[in-house]
């Protein structure tokens, strides 16, 4: 953030934050900020969370100036601006999930795959926005009623999966016998499988548990 | 079959198959991936009790027979790749972490990256062959990310041309690491160097802990299992008290830093080495993240297309339980993180490859930027991933708090993530040094 104040021009994946620097000190109404996003485009969405993560950066940075005026060393100031630090790497690693999701897609040839995914990375865009609305309301990179046309768009797309939701688990291609678990089990035969587990339960080797002849059953003579 | 879930897999709108050549990376990954898979599954000899219903010690001591017979198999099939290797073990050993985990993740990879070709003769076969076995000893009981405070020193005598291994305090007992307590003979220990009485920081040093054939702790070593755990119940986690243990000067790894017969010091030609196999495992974390979730998400959802609960409309059969909105809204949005933290993984693989072929040209433009996102997509998949298996296992009712559902153990053998290899906050933290400074 400090080279990118500096004016020098960053490579890599953090280069957005000398972007940020940049229209930050060209003079603009924070109005004009872009609040007219497409939320049922990735490319839009992915725009959307580089600024959030650029501007929790830049937060977090002016926490640390706050505290140096206040005449604490570079440690201290440091310290007492860990949350923001924190969130501003959150915000950051959240946007390069992001950014992998929509990059993948445009490697994707087959259209029955493309949609497919499309639909999951929009999902996944849209819900960690949802989840963290308040850093982009905040941020005014988006409205009021854009985020509840989000919770709208995400009820759509829980549909829209609902048919394929067993396919996409069945293409991480876990065998049964990796997946150690009678729940998931491929042929969906859960029951029948979840008594026989049972009754393999060590507890189960007797009939009658030796604790009843030790303990119980001298209780009674007890009482 | 079960028919709901027929009748589910009949409704998809894609090829399965082409999607999982997407996940594994490439057709052909799919196929060798599938070849060892079968390998192990059609291997009698590699039945096993179900670990829910034996004790604890009755789990190590499977996991010790399968780790041996692990060994054996992965020379008679001839998987020497190490990504073979880590599908294999994966895969052959189901989900529980092993004995000789660190063994062959840690301590042989050590040999190969940081000793001298003397110290190659004179270690590696034997390690290769298990006459030594060995461990990564670096956390301490009162330390593990923050290296600079380890406590454990060796203190370089010219007289003998020995290093002095010492744990001067309760805290500086070594803590944690795997295959510790009972399995190794030999452990490579992180300490403080100390020579001609100055510190020059952390080192590597080769510390035989016990008799090569009888396997009792040498003198001066108190070594033992640091007691039950959340899970992990197949690995020794050990502790490892040093009380001025002597070592040659040849058995500190010297490929890069040195130090001379007469204690002079030798600085190594970069301190970011040691940073290369930090990213490593921290990029592989990211893997097992997306596995993880992946996994969980698998069952829950199998499980919600099977099960059938209350009504939606009056008098009408019970519906799916995938067939109500609160239900998608758990799954599906950890579904598509699954699928997100998938490719992240493949990127960071690949960044990695990429990059570490620069540095090995001694280019390391690129080597912060990577720290800095592998040490936070660590700390975010990880944190994500732990509270995702959750959510799963809270939706499948009472029975995802069976082990039968394999979601226990999944969440019990993920969950160190968040805290092994870096705490997670830490992790963060060092993102945001690098973000602040760019």
């Amino acid at each position: 953030y400090r080279q990118a104040k500096d004016g020098q021009q960053l490579s890599g994946i953090v280069s957005y934050l000398s972007e940020a620097e940049h229209r930050r000190v060209q003079p603009q109404p924070v109005a004009a900020r872009p609040t007219v996003v497409d939320i049922n485009d990735l490319s839009s969405l992915v725009e959307v969370y580089k600024l959030r993560a650029a501007i929790l950066v830049e937060l977090a940075n002016k926490s640390i100036q706050q505290e140096l005026q206040q005449r604490k060393s570079q440690e201290d100031a440091w310290n007492n601006s860990a949350i923001d630090l924190v969130r501003a790497s959150d915000a950051h690693c959240h946007y390069v999930v992001v950014k992998l999701f929509t990059d993948k897609l445009g490697k994707t040839s087959d259209t029955a795959i493309h949609s497919v995914l499309s639909t999951l990375a929009l999902l996944y865009a849209l819900n960690g926005i949802k989840q963290n609305s308040g850093d982009f309301l905040q941020a005014g990179l988006l409205s009021g009623p854009q985020v509840l046309q989000i919770s709208v768009r995400i009820k759509e797309l829980l549909s829209l999966l609902r048919p394929n939701a067993v396919a996409l688990v069945d293409a991480f291609d876990f065998q049964d016998k990796r997946l150690n678990s009678v729940l998931g089990r491929y042929d969906g035969n859960v029951y029948e499988n979840l008594f026989e587990w049972a009754r393999c339960s060590p507890l189960n080797s007797t009939e009658v548990h030796e604790s009843f002849h030790k303990y119980l059953k001298p209780l009674r003579s007890k009482l | 079959m079960n028919p709901d879930i027929t009748k589910e897999r009949n409704n998809a709108t894609f090829d399965v198959e082409k999607l999982t050549h997407i996940l594994d990376g490439a057709p052909e990954i799919t196929k060798r991936r599938r070849e060892i898979e079968s390998l192990v599954l059609s291997d009698p000899d590699f039945k096993e009790e179900d670990p829910n219903f034996l004790s604890r010690s009755e789990r190590y001591d499977q996991a010790v027979r399968k780790s041996a017979q692990m060994i054996l198999k992965l020379r008679e099939y001839g998987i020497a790749d190490p990504e073979e290797i880590y599908c294999y073990k994966n895969y052959r050993l189901s989900n529980f972490i092993k004995p000789l985990d660190l063994h062959l993740g840690m301590f042989l990879p050590t040999l190969l990256n940081q000793a001298t070709p003397e110290q190659m003769d004179r270690f590696f076969m034997p390690a290769w062959n298990l006459e030594i076995i060995g461990t990564y000893a670096q956390t301490e009981m009162g330390h593990g990310t923050h290296l600079r405070g380890l406590e454990t020193t060796s203190t370089y005598d010219p007289a003998t041309q020995e290093f002095v291994l010492n744990s001067p305090t309760v805290s500086s007992i070594k803590w944690w690491p795997g295959g510790l307590g009972k399995t190794s003979n030999h452990a490579i220990v992180l300490a403080q160097l100390y020579s001609q009485g100055n510190c020059r920081g952390l080192h590597a040093f080769i510390v035989p802990i016990r008799d090569m054939s009888t396997h009792v702790p040498l003198p001066g070593i108190v070594v033992g299992d640091i007691g039950p755990k959340f899970g992990f119940s197949e690995v020794d986690n050990g502790f490892l008290r040093l009380e001025n243990v002597r070592i040659p000067r040849e058995n500190m790894l010297m490929k890069y830093a040195k130090v001379e017969p007469d204690g002079t010091y030798v600085k190594p030609p970069s301190a970011k080495l040691t940073y290369g196999t930090m990213v490593f495992i921290r990029s592989m974390i990211v893997g097992k993240s997306a596995e993880a979730v992946a996994k969980s998400c698998t069952i829950a959802i199998r499980y919600s297309v099977v099960r059938h609960q209350s009504e939606l409309r009056p008098g009408e059969p019970e519906p799916q339980i995938l067939d109500y909105q609160a239900q998608q809204y758990k799954l599906f949005p950890l579904l598509a993180m699954a699928y997100a933290f998938t490719f992240v993984g493949q990127y960071m693989k690949e960044t990695y490859q990429r990059i570490s072929g620069d540095i090995s040209q001694g280019d390391f433009s690129e080597m912060p930027e990577l720290h800095a996102l592998s040490a936070g997509l660590k700390a975010f998949t990880t944190w994500a991933a732990n509270s995702a298996i959750e959510v799963c296992r809270m939706s499948c009712g009472g029975h995802g708090y069976s082990c039968s559902s394999g979601l226990p153990d999944i969440y019990v053998e993920f969950t160190p993530t968040c805290t092994y290899e870096g705490e997670n906050t830490v992790m963060m933290l060092q993102t945001a040094r690098y973000l602040v400074k760019s």
